[in-house]
């Protein structure tokens, strides 16, 4: 489903070069559940970033169902990110003059479903999370994990393939944690592809196997024993 | 040092009232390490903006150093956020457009250092949180746990008295983690007095108390044994 080959990403500062991801090799298959783990800085942001097609490697091959990402045109690279990529944001990147449930429904508009049905699917997945009684709060009339919720129900809004979370419980209580988990767990039973990046190792072992990465490059792939 | 009595916070929306807390009585002595934890949307950051001069309450009292803070006028009110309290804000609001030192200096400019002591200070502050190498990056060329431990260093600028810190460790690996832990702990060993809002209990547990806040109410206060 998706494969890494080479993948390379540095920035350019002035005269310095910082290099984010070195010569990545990955491969994802279909239904994969997927955690990736590794110190502030090392370059996990930046690899789920570039598998999600919200940014470009420096060198080295993207293949996402066999077609190389880096040959699609803007509408096909749209399409891909609001209807087969569902992406939780590490700082959550909600629209701060849309209340939760309209940045839930946005990516519903594109997915062309009616008024009805955003206003009905938005309600049920910010339910499903537990703020169905922040609907009509703005980004900033809400906690900080009541706006991570909002972040993972507008990734879920139209049941994508692949789902990419950057940290989706950082700002979360336990409880709240452990609900948004069962939310994840289920949809990989149903068969969405799971990738998520976390720090805690008990989120981490939801997923079948873990991804360790250091300074910019895969340490090691281990499955995680249940 | 620090005296809330019967602090409430209502935020209103058009007919609805949301009340975030209600009737908060709480004593903080100088020298106290104390960890808030709760669910999500419990009242933890609206609490900690409270205290930190950072919000008013709807109702109730709050004595800073025996001063009614509702009667201190604006440029006191600057002396304390600036200089008394250092603040780590759960979404870190470093400004875009200046680099990490230079976020990390603001502080400093307010509490009238020269140039010289600013560059110094700021820089030994990025590299006792493990980023010196990242000085010069914008916030928006940094990780997420770059950009906290940004926010923590410019909390810790003018060695203030008294830190609250919102969820200071969310974005960070547990080796980061552990080593702002260390910070914080040697500073309360110092005489710093320390509010710390977190969702994990490890962390709660390198103060010497945990206040457990549901709904908007204090639920208990527990002495952690150590
Ligand atoms: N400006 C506002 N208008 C209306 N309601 C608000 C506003 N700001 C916060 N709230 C509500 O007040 C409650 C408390 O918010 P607060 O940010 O203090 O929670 P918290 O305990 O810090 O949560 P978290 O752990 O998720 O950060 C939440 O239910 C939130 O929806
Ligand atoms: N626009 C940029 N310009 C320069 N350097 C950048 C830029 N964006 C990121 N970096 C650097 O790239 C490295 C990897 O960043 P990335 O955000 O992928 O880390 P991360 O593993 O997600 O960290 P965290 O766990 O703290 O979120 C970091 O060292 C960061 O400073
Ligand atoms: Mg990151
Ligand atoms: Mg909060």
């Amino acid at each position: 489903l998706i494969k890494l080959k080479s993948i390379s990403k540095i920035y350019k500062m002035g005269s310095i070069d910082v290099p984010a991801l070195r010569k990545i090799d990955l491969n994802i298959k279909r239904g994969d559940y997927i955690a990736v783990m590794g110190p502030s800085g090392s370059g996990k942001s930046t690899l789920m970033n570039i598998i999600g097609c919200l940014d470009v490697p420096t060198s080295g091959e993207y293949f996402l169902n066999n077609r190389d990402v880096s040959k699609l045109n803007d509408n096909e690279l749209a399409n891909i990110r609001n209807k087969e990529i569902g992406f939780v944001f590490q700082t959550f990147n909600l629209l701060p003059r849309l209340n939760a449930q309209k940045n839930v429904e946005l990516p519903l508009i594109y997915g062309g479903k009616t008024k009805k049905e955003r206003n009905e699917i938005s309600m049920d997945l910010l339910k499903k999370v537990g703020i169905g009684n922040r609907a009509s709060h703005l980004p900033g009339e809400l906690s900080g994990g009541q706006r991570q919720k909002v972040a993972i129900a507008r990734a879920l809004a139209n049941n994508p393939d692949i789902i990419l979370a950057d940290e989706p419980t950082g700002n979360l209580d336990t409880k709240s944690g452990a609900e948004i988990m069962t939310i994840f767990d289920k949809l990989n039973d149903e068969g969405t592809t799971i990738l998520l990046v976390t720090h805690e190792s008990f989120i981490g072992e939801h997923a079948n196997s873990i991804i360790h990465i250091l300074d910019g490059e895969i340490e090691k792939h281990v499955k995680v024993s249940k």
